[in-house]
């Protein structure tokens, strides 16, 4: 029965679709069938995967707001074992129409619930806000996964974030967990990232991942070929950084 | 009569706020009197400044959703000349409540009427989305500044920026200009950072400001101190980046 994985952080550019992306294609590439969720109106995972408007019809907006059954919108992607549920400008609609329907926190649960059992891992991208698309994301989970980058901003939105966390734990989904706090574009020349990562550990007391995604030029690069990092430069470091990512991530879940 | 620049991309993390923060400052530290307004709810604009909590007690959700005039939320700051709205994260709320409120689009724009008279320009930050609560900036503005980092998804997202800005103009704001797009956390290292910057000329046919912002430490490391970059380090590339870039734009508007 697949694993629902949030990749979520309200703040802005902190590597959350770069996560989705490397993550979901690392994972497939260790023989786990995977499908990530676009659920971003930017369409950033979709694109990044090579995805073009004419390769799709249907998106995660459709199975929201128009009742497409969700496998008629989940296209293949160029790695194997990878699937992803599209999204486009359109998803915008949808944070404005869900206000008013009834049991609009659940209606991503109810789309995820039907597709779950075909997969063992589901990656959902989330938008940079604590909106009511987040909101469906954190809902429909098991658990999330927190990219931060070890800067001011990044670090200061982490308590927010903890506390919508917390509130859907007590309410609208008791069985959410932290999956762990995973830090971004670390770039090990600046003195004050290696001072702020060492000041996650009192911050928060969830798992902080040991595998830390370092600034990397290929990884930067890949979208725009649209390709993961692992197909796009194998032998790269940022390649590196998320097939360990993956490995971690089964190991802690007893699944390697 | 003061000139309402947004500042606004939907996509995260392009420097929005650390454009926000350090033009305001350095047009102010130019003898002009700025105000600038946080439309984000991660209130970065707020700590950024070094303002906490304790230190204020309305925000600009107080003027958008409980009628508090604007006049009483508006504090000073450590820069002469420098006064902001502040924000926090309650602001998540009226993206929510302005859906069923009559002219929602345009209940920033009376709050700033009401305090343009007394300032030469003022700036709002916008959170990282297309929804109400940027279309109300939109609304509210004379112009638009629009940061990009020279990289896929940001450059990628430009297209639809643009698209929401010509609905507006065609109907909400037809005042509504581009001020200009700003390339931000250059790093002339990065092959791809100049291939793409080149690109953006062929992308949009707006106003591209000279003064490019580079990726520098200071710049990063000033808002930890609750200071924008110009006290933080008078003497760093981030510091001239930004009077530079606040030279261009008062030269721009015959200001000088
Ligand atoms: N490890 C890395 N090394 C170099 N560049 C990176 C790395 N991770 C992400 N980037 C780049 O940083 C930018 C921001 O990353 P990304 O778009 O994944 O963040 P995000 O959190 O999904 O943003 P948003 O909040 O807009 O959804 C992108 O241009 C991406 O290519
Ligand atoms: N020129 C620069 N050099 C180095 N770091 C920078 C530069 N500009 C911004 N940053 C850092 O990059 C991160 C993102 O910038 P910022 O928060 O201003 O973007 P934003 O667009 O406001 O994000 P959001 O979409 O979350 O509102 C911050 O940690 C900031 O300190
Ligand atoms: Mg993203
Ligand atoms: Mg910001």
């Amino acid at each position: 029965m697949g694993k629902v994985i949030a990749i979520a952080n309200q703040k802005g550019g902190v590597g959350k679709t770069t996560t989705a992306i490397n993550l979901a294609a690392a994972v497939a590439l260790l023989e786990k069938k995977v499908l990530l969720i676009d659920a971003d109106p930017q369409g950033n995972a979709t694109s990044g995967l090579g995805l073009k408007a004419d390769d799709f019809e249907y998106t995660l907006y459709d199975c929201i707001s128009n009742g497409v059954e969700p496998s008629e919108s989940i296209k293949d992607t160029e790695v194997p074992n990878l699937s992803i549920i599209p999204s486009d400008i359109q998803l915008v609609g949808a944070e404005i129409e869900l206000v008013n329907v009834p049991k609009r926190e659940f209606i991503l649960q109810s789309i995820v619930e039907k597709v779950k059992g075909r997969y063992d891992y589901i990656f959902i991208d989330c938008l940079p806000s604590l909106g009511l698309i987040t909101v469906n994301a954190l809902v429909a989970a098991d658990t999330v996964l927190i990219p931060v980058q070890s800067e001011f901003f990044s670090l200061e939105g982490l308590s927010k974030l903890k506390d919508t966390i917390n509130i859907i734990q007590s309410g609208m989904n008791p069985r959410l967990e932290v999956e762990g706090i995973l830090i971004t574009m670390y770039d090990k020349r600046l003195r004050m990232a290696s001072l702020l990562s060492g000041n996650i550990k009192e911050i928060v007391t969830d798992y902080i991942f040991e595998t830390v995604i370092n600034r990397n030029a290929k990884i930067n690069e890949a979208p725009m070929m649209g390709k993961p990092v692992l197909l796009y430069d194998a032998a790269s470091t940022g390649s590196r950084n998320f097939l360990n990512l993956a490995y971690e991530l089964l190991t802690k879940n007893g699944d390697t």
